[in-house]
Formats: structure tokens, sequence, C-alpha cells
């Protein structure tokens, strides 16, 4: 564990904390991609099925159980509990476009031919791509609330500060992860545009709008 | 275990 890591993981708390506050706060979940947070439950549950036979530290069994069930709860807030606040008819993206070519990279690309890799393989792709539903529809309504923002800034950081995290490794430990390399960037390089509306316009205080 | 950090991230 360094500190890149662990501030990485810190972010991605802070992020699902953001969210729970902003549905719960405002009684609504407008301005959320249902689509992106169920392929994150789809993500977690993939990734995390390794908590039955891979023990690692009691931190990081933690936070696998912590983020299956903040992302199952969204899902039951979202579905049954706001739901009247979800439109659906601007959260179209279609997520097969994004689940076949995922299960596709994972069968090529994986540390061992087998179930439990190929699934692992399979959730770390799939995390790089799981929010362009949500990218999609902030596109389509070019707006979106502050701490809807706040929300997007908070995930985003997550994997951009785990890019430090395998600098630092790769020199101290000498270890290099190339699935989980090449996704995070990708994953990161999806939150450029976000990032640069997000700290030229939310911090200055203005409001989120993209330019039509 | 073919994963070279052993899958020990989150």
């Amino acid at each position: 564990m360094n500190i890149f890591r662990f501030l990485g993981d810190l972010s991605h708390l802070a992020s699902i904390f953001i969210l729970l506050h902003k549905i719960q706060t405002t009684r609504s979940c407008r301005g959320i991609s249902f689509r992106t947070q169920a392929l994150y439950v789809v993500v977690f549950i993939a990734r995390y099925l390794d908590l039955f036979f891979r023990y690692v530290s009691l931190y990081n069994s933690a936070m696998k159980l912590f983020f299956i069930a903040s992302s199952c709860y969204i899902l039951y807030l979202m579905k049954i509990r706001y739901r009247p606040t979800h439109d659906p008819s601007i959260d179209t993206f279609r997520v097969e476009y994004l689940l076949a070519p995922c299960l596709i990279l994972a069968l090529i690309f994986n540390y061992k031919f087998n179930f439990a890799e190929v699934l692992w393989s399979f959730s770390i792709w799939l995390e790089a791509v799981a929010i362009l539903p949500q990218l999609f529809m902030l596109q389509r309504t070019g707006e979106a609330e502050n701490i809807t923002t706040h929300y997007l800034a908070a995930l985003g950081a997550y994997r951009a500060l785990y890019i430090p995290n395998w600098i630092y490794r790769y020199f101290t430990e000498g270890l290099v992860d190339p699935i989980a390399v090449t996704a995070g960037i990708v994953q990161t390089g999806l939150y450029l545009d976000f990032f640069y509306v997000y700290f030229t316009k939310v911090l200055q205080g203005q409001k989120f709008e993209l330019p039509a | 275990e073919g994963a070279p950090t052993g899958h020990d991230e989150l």
C-alpha cells in the first residue's frame, strides 16, 4: 500500500458517499445514469468474487464488501425508492456495446485462462468504460448539478491516482500489471473532457454547463 | 496465480 493507492481508494469511497448524499438529500436520482450504476455492480461482483478464495488483508476485504454492498444499495435507491425521479428516456446508452467488447478483451488478455481470471480481466475493462452511459447522459443534457459533478470528479480521481501508484510500484517492487495499467489509462482518459470543464467552471464557482 | 500483483489492488 502506498499513498497514491490509499488516496485513490479514499477518493473512490468519497465518490460513493457523495452520490448517496446527493440521492438522499435531494430525494432524487436525477442526472445519474442507472446503466452506469448497474455496470458498477457487475464490475464489483465480477472482480470481488475472489473474496471467497483469496485473502489479501482486512482492509482489502472490507473495501470489497463495501463496494459490492453500496453499489447494490444505489441500484435499489434508483430502481425502487426514488424510481419516479429517474428518467430512462435520457439514459439510453447501449450497454451491450460495452459488455461484448469487454468480454472479448477479457478472453484475449488475461493472466491465466480460467473462469476467475477471465472474469477479473472482464471487470477491469468494464470498469474502464462503465462511466460512458453517465458521460453520454451528461452530454445530452449539457448540464449537471454541482453535487453530481463532485461525484464524477471523485470517481475519476480514483483511477487517476492509481496511475502514480503503478509507477511507484514499478520502481519499488518491480511490479507491472499491464492489463490494469492499460485499462486504467483508458479509464482516466475518458474523464479528461469532464475534468477540463470541472476545473475551469465548477471549481471557479460556475455551473457545470457544456458548450452547445 | 498468473497476475504479477496477485490482484492485491481494488
